[in-house]
């Protein structure tokens, strides 16, 4: 089975977003992310927010955790206020080691994030159906993923 | 064939989790 990071790197290449998702470095600068998170949920992640996320990252670490900390915020408010959920302390990713260290499993976990806004959202069904357009490998990482993001849920 | 068998368990497994994510409330529930 794949791990989960990959799996959700595929899933979020069925965006199209304009900056490149295609490894674990390229996501780290968190501008694919946002732009994710911008078609997902457009009233909530508007233009403004997705404006005071820098897209000219290069290696600049201050820039990329800047970036990242604003997109876990983002989607940590997402789930306060629109899905009236906290999100489990297990379920927190670690920025630092994205930032630092380009670290997979914490990369994934904050895609797990992203992934529960998409079949929360009001776009869901869209979301929902795209992901059974994967390969079956994938949706079942998908499938498990959600199914964590469930038994997890505090209301 | 029981490979196919679990393939179509496994398919099956899938479009149960995916219909019934559809088939839910969006959103806050207060």
């Amino acid at each position: 089975e794949r791990p989960l990071c990959d799996s959700l790197i595929l899933w979020l290449q069925t965006f199209k977003t304009a900056s490149p998702c295609q490894d674990v470095k390229q996501l780290t600068s968190g501008v694919a992310m946002a732009q994710v998170l911008h078609q997902i949920d457009v009233a909530w992640f508007n233009e403004s927010w997705l404006s005071r996320i820098k897209e000219d990252v290069g290696d600049n670490w201050r820039i990329k955790a800047s970036n990242l900390k604003k997109i876990l915020q983002g989607i940590m408010s997402y789930y306060h206020e629109f899905l009236g959920q906290q999100i489990s302390e297990e379920l927190i990713p670690d920025l630092n080691q994205i930032t630092e260290c380009s670290d997979s499993t914490e990369l994934g976990r904050l895609l797990q994030l992203i992934l529960g806004c998409a079949v929360n959202c009001e776009k869901k069904q869209e979301h929902i159906k795209n992901i059974m357009t994967l390969e079956e490998s994938v949706q079942h990482v998908v499938m498990t993923a959600i199914q964590e993001l469930m038994s997890k849920e505090i209301v | 064939d029981p490979n196919m068998k679990a393939g179509a368990t496994s398919e099956g497994v899938l479009a149960n989790f995916f219909n019934s994510l559809l088939s839910k409330k969006t959103g806050c529930p207060g």
